[in-house]
């Protein structure tokens, strides 16, 4: 349990968020 | 046997004994996922911010959501009265959350809203200072620093632009906006230590 945010599922959700903006920067 | 979350992130502070500890994890993670999406919009809108690699951008935002977080929602904290608003728009004491098992990190809370309260910053001044809480280039597992630190002077170099322009006569709100962060560090550590209590207690 030393990363609460990944814990939290919190990495998951960032990381999906993020992911139109990330494809976008793949182009 | 927890039967509280007093967490305003959540609808109620109440937990259903019933539920298993996965399922409370569950409901709480569905109710802050909005929030959390909310601050990678925001993140995305900072400018400079998409330029970083997406390996800093997930550190950072990994990092420092709970406190941009703190920073957006001190309006859920009504400091003369004393109540926490929870998601579902109920109010709830700080004596009642006490009662619940909240401590330090409530008062704390408390203490960051009303000395954030204090310097009446405006949307825009309060929308920056987000930013620079954001961007912050001693964040743990950032690959390349010195493009963080690149964005992180600039939003502050901003900010004191901003400050300096609105409030003429009041430069020290710029350093007393400055002192914030490790004010926020200190609740992001204590919030992530009722999170593990939490996870190894749920």
């Amino acid at each position: 349990f030393s990363d609460p945010a990944s814990n939290l599922g919190l990495e998951d959700i960032i990381r999906k968020a993020l992911m139109g903006n990330m494809e976008e920067k793949q182009e | 046997n927890r039967m509280h979350l007093v967490c305003p992130m959540n609808t109620s502070p109440y937990v259903d004994p019933q539920k298993s500890g996965h399922s409370i994890w569950e409901e709480f993670s569905m109710s802050f996922t909005p929030a959390v999406r909310e601050v990678v919009e925001f993140a995305k809108r900072i400018p400079g911010f998409k330029d970083l690699s997406q390996h800093d951008q997930v550190s950072l935002l990994k990092a420092g959501t709970f406190e941009v977080l703190v920073v957006r929602f001190t309006s859920l904290f009504d400091v003369k009265e004393r109540t926490v608003t929870f998601l579902s728009g109920r109010k709830y004491s700080v004596e009642v959350l006490r009662s619940m098992g909240a401590g330090d990190l409530l008062n704390s809370m408390f203490d960051f809203t009303e000395k954030l309260q204090a310097l009446n910053l405006s949307e825009e001044e309060m929308s920056l200072f987000t930013a620079v809480v954001l961007v912050s280039a001693d964040r743990s597992g950032l690959e390349n620093v010195n493009s963080v630190e690149a964005l992180q002077e600039t939003l502050i170099r901003a900010l004191r632009s901003l400050i300096t322009k609105n409030h003429p006569n009041e430069i020290a709100i710029f350093t007393k906006l400055l002192l914030k962060l490790p004010d926020l560090r200190s609740l992001n550590n204590m919030h992530s230590e009722q999170l593990l209590a939490f996870k190894v207690h749920p």
